[in-house]
């Protein structure tokens, strides 16, 4: 464990801590893409498949943390589509996940590091985290405004990758330890976000709104 | 088991 790993992990459970609290403060899920949602939680739920397989013991924090980050994509996913479905904003929230379920999908099964079927899930768990923000991103587009709090949420989020980029480097240079798949999948991840963190360092630092031009 | 391939980071 190094320190960007651990900054990485401490924002992306501050991403979900956020956009829970944002739901339930505000008992609405507006401006917020119940798709990216469910594909977080596809993540998550095929990328710790082992927690379901082999007995867990919780003695460790990582059996921990996996279990925090499917139950609470889990339940964030409720709240959106259950308890305050009737304030999510479904109209906007129109990008097709099956256009970005099928490729992660087919490329899983067509580049992974071993054909066996627990790799290729975590293989579709990686291509599919990619691009699991697009929904979000197209949904804020749509409605050409963020609230602050679902950015502060975005930032949070895209951060996660972007530390765990540090990660990997320092992890190389270190360790020599490489895990190509996960590094080309988390560049391209943090790259779509790069729009997003201009936006937020050169607007919501500074106390306004992102606005999009219409 | 040994020979699944080991991603050690979450």
């Amino acid at each position: 464990m190094n320190i960007f790993r651990l900054f990485g992990d401490l924002s992306h459970l501050a991403a979900i801590a956020i956009l829970l609290l944002k739901i339930w403060k505000t008992r609405s899920c507006a401006g917020v893409s119940g798709k990216t949602q469910l594909l977080f939680a596809v993540c998550f739920i095929t990328r710790y498949i082992d927690l379901f397989l082999h007995f867990v013991s919780l003695y460790n924090t990582e059996k921990v943390m996996k279990l925090i980050y499917i139950s609470a994509s889990v339940f964030t996913c409720y709240l959106i589509f259950f308890k305050f479905k009737a304030t999510y904003d479904g109209n906007h929230d129109s990008m097709r996940a099956e256009f970005l379920i099928v490729p992660a999908a087919g490329l899983a099964c067509l580049i992974n590091t071993k054909f066996d079927a627990i790799e290729i899930l975590w293989t579709f768990s990686i291509y599919l985290e990619a691009v699991a923000i697009l929904p979000q991103l197209f949904l804020i587009s749509k409605t050409g405004e963020a609230e602050t709090i679902t950015s502060h949420y975005l930032f949070a989020q895209g951060s996660y990758r972007a530390l765990y980029i540090l990660n990997w480097i320092y992890r190389y240079h270190y360790e020599s330890h490489v895990d190509t798949i996960a590094i080309v999948a988390g560049v391209v991840q943090t790259i779509l976000y790069c729009d997003f963190f201009y936006l937020y360092i050169t607007k919501v630092v500074k106390g306004q709104k992102i606005v999009l031009p219409a | 088991p040994a020979d699944e391939v080991d991603h050690d980071e979450l």
